[in-house]
């Protein structure tokens, strides 16, 4: 474990408390796209598979049951709950993410450090992850004006990412024989895609002004 | 546990 690793799973909890906080205060989703949190449920379910037979530390295995506990439960109130569920932006989440999803596992069955059930879901979930939150991105340029919190979610969930990436340059240049090419080139392309709504985002934080993506 | 991939990243 590195401090830039510890950072990332820092980030990550914290993007994840503050979609539970904005959820549960304002017993509303608008702004939050469902189909992004079921990606992200499929991601934690395919990548920890590994959850009762490799323990590799309390720390560990305390976060995998964190972010599949808190993805699944999101998913579930954005469907269920009878309050929070008339808020869901219906008509605007309408990504076809099946397509992602296909794509991804044929990557996956192509491209894999193993070809073993495990490694391919494993696989699978990191090419997952990187497009997972494009319906999140396409739903904000739609719906216009973020609130806060929806503003604050997206932009930890993209950080935690590139504090990973430093974690694998640190770990390429600490460790001798250090690769994860399928890690590191799928993180690039996950934090690549939220350049712009950084920018923006930066944009609102300067002029002190809501965030506003162009449509 | 060599052979096990060592995913030991969340």
């Amino acid at each position: 474990m590195n401090i830039f690793r510890l950072a990332g799973d820092m980030t990550h909890l914290i993007s994840v408390l503050v979609l539970l906080l904005k959820i549960y205060a304002t017993k509303s989703c608008s702004g939050i796209s469902l189909k992004t949190q079921e990606l992200y449920a499929m991601v934690f379910l395919a990548r920890y598979l590994d959850l009762f037979s490799d323990f590799i530390s309390l720390y560990n295995t305390v976060m995998k049951l964190v972010f599949i506990g808190s993805s699944l439960a999101i998913v579930w109130c954005m469907r269920y709950h009878r309050v929070v569920r008339r808020s869901y932006d219906r008509e605007l989440d309408t990504f076809r993410y099946w397509i992602l999803v296909g794509a991804c596992f044929t990557l996956a069955l192509v491209l894999h450090e193993k070809f073993s059930f495990q490694e391919v879901f494993w696989a699978f979930s990191i090419y997952l992850e990187a497009v997972a939150i494009l319906p999140q991105l396409v739903l904000l340029q739609r719906s216009g004006n973020v609130d806060n919190l929806t503003g604050q979610y997206v932009f930890f969930l993209g950080a935690y990412r590139a504090f990973y990436i430093l974690n694998w340059i640190y770990r390429y240049l600490t460790e001798p024989r250090f690769t994860r090419w399928i890690s590191c080139v799928s993180g690039l392309v996950q934090t690549a895609l939220y350049a712009d709504f950084f920018y923006y985002y930066f944009i609102s934080w300067k002029n002190n002004a809501k965030l506003q993506l162009p449509a | 546990k060599d052979h096990e991939s060592d995913h030991d990243e969340l």
